[in-house]
């Protein structure tokens, strides 16, 4: 499987669709404070099935839909989509039929979020297993979100085993 | 449950001991089941001996020394099952020039091992330097996020 | 106990949101006693506005966002009773260009007001230009510190 | 009260004598990750009557005598000095008469810490009544510890309350 797009809509500070294209290698995001790179991370995660508001920054999930500022008016949805490539068919046993797979996850205010895998609703442990091997909690070695290290440093040693399970 | 994660363990210390070694270019360090003999119960402790120095556990390394040990155990664990994709958010913040580099270095050794792509924010202009294409993010409008390719070599510009 | 609590709160609270808007050049933000209307027993909450973004508490904001707002209440509270000496451990570390230059410029602001004198440990090479005077620490043998003078002007050579 | 000096032997990893000379304005302290700058910060708020080895980063307050190397044999003791310009005379009162004022804190292993107040024996009590205006605990604004910044975010309102007392 081959990650190849991430679009935004929407979602936190990209009131307007916006395309993030991942080519092999190293892609690099820059940008001063506040302009909303960590917020990608975030589509992210949120994207693979995260359920806690917590760990989106966030104090209720719809804080992730676009809240407006001066000039914008609030949005009544959130939409990240994620497209992979699969034509290696190396995808957990029941998606592998797809060549690409297009997963979007969408919130609407009131009525909350669901699943589409190319165009077709599906639930959200289905993406959940999808994405076994990406492994986006909290504890994730394949995403390190800021601030993350220093948290792991100040645990105790118990807890911090618990990034072996990934492993096991 | 025990036999899975015993197995872990010593797979990603191997992993994590190749790792710091790189990544201090010297030195030696390991991972350490703590507290209990049930591998179930016991907590994970992390040994290091940066170069020239003495045996100690990860608390008592300086600020950038626990960043650069903390990212040898996660690409350790990272590097037992590579999913496609890897995000990393500024992890580079506490190091200086050299460890810098180094971090670079060993991103570039585990492209070369899988097939993963990298997402790297960062403010630093080494790293900067290091990647293979630029994404910048601006809010020309406020509170607007907009999404900007940037020139590599317009980044070389701004360090030279 | 009760009295004494709520003169401080009300003057660091004036204190750090003159600190926030300078520091954001623009904005407004501000100190709330939360959970309780008992000020021994509250909690303390900060509101935030950076400029051109809605109001939310402190953990909405970004890492950067963040940082900047705590110096504010850290200063406010430093300058309701500012001692001889202050010392800052890689503070810097999580803000832009930009904000550097801003974080210099509050420092500045305090030498002005204050007696104090400043001890500021960084990495950055903009903090660095803006030190009246730099000590390097290195450890030419193996584990052992030594502390070495370093020509401001020679710092400069780094930079251009 | 102007701070002037600070004297470090064989606290930590400077086994030889440093002083460290502290001028009016902002003096900066680089240099490569591990060579010993939080060290000095380490060895100001020992100075200052720090009782927590946690906050020192060690385990016992032992650790913080250099523990040796390949070549450097282990010390016996730690020793820092702090020297200060009083002649404003705007010391605590039973201080105020001295116009310089060189405080050292010692460690000798199995033996303890002393103070010593211009060469003569003080309690830890009375030294930290000289520093009382510069608080070096560890939610003080006059000694932002690395890391200590994500810490006071990462705490809950009512903890972080605490650093409205010092200004109490
Ligand atoms: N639901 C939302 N609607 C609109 N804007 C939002 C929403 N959620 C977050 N934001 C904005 O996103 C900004 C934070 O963006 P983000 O954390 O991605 O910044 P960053 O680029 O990572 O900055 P830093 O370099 O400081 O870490 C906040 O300032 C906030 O204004
Ligand atoms: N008692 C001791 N004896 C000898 N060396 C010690 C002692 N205690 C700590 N050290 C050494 O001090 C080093 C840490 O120094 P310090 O934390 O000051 O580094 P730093 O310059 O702040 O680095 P960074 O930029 O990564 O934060 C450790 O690597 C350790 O080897
Ligand atoms: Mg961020
Ligand atoms: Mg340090």
């Amino acid at each position: 499987m081959d990650i190849t797009k991430l679009r935004l809509l929407g979602f936190k500070s990209f009131v307007d669709s916006t395309e993030v294209e991942i080519l092999p290698g190293l892609t690099g995001i820059v940008g001063p404070n506040g302009c909303g790179k960590s917020n990608i991370i975030d589509a992210f995660q949120w994207l693979m099935g995260e359920s806690r508001p917590s760990s989106m920054r966030a104090s209720g999930m719809e804080d992730v839909i676009f809240a407006g500022v001066e000039g914008r008016s609030p949005r009544n949805f959130a939409e990240v989509t994620l497209e992979i490539d699969n034509s290696e068919q190396k995808a957990a046993s029941e998606f592998n039929r797809h060549k690409e797979i297009e997963i979007t996850r969408k919130i609407t205010r009131e009525i909350g979020s669901s699943y589409r895998l190319n165009g077709k609703e599906v639930r959200a442990r289905d993406v959940q297993t999808l994405f076994a091997d990406f492994s986006s909690g909290s504890n994730s070695s394949s995403l390190i979100k800021q601030g993350q290290i220093a948290e792991l440093l100040n645990m105790k040693p118990k807890d911090r085993k618990k990034i072996l399970e990934e492993a096991a | 449950g025990r036999q899975k994660l015993t197995e872990a363990f010593t797979e990603v210390n191997r992993t994590f001991q190749t790792l710091f070694t790189r990544l201090f270019q010297g030195g030696k360090a390991e991972l350490a089941l703590v507290d209990s003999t049930d591998p179930l119960e016991a907590g994970l402790e992390i040994m290091c001996q940066p170069p020239g120095k003495k045996v100690t556990t990860i608390s008592l390394l300086s600020g950038g020394e626990q960043t650069l040990t903390a990212l040898a155990l996660i690409f350790a664990v990272f590097l037992s099952n590579p999913s496609p994709i890897c995000l990393m958010d500024e992890v580079d913040a506490p190091l200086d020039d050299a460890n810098i580099e180094k971090y670079c270095d060993i991103l570039d050794f585990m492209i070369n091992e899988t097939n993963t792509r990298f997402i790297v924010i960062t403010h630093n202009i080494i790293t900067i330097t290091r990647m293979d294409r630029l994404f910048g993010v601006t809010m020309m409008e406020p509170g607007v996020s907009q999404l900007v390719g940037v020139d590599l070599t317009r980044a070389e510009e701004l360090i030279n």
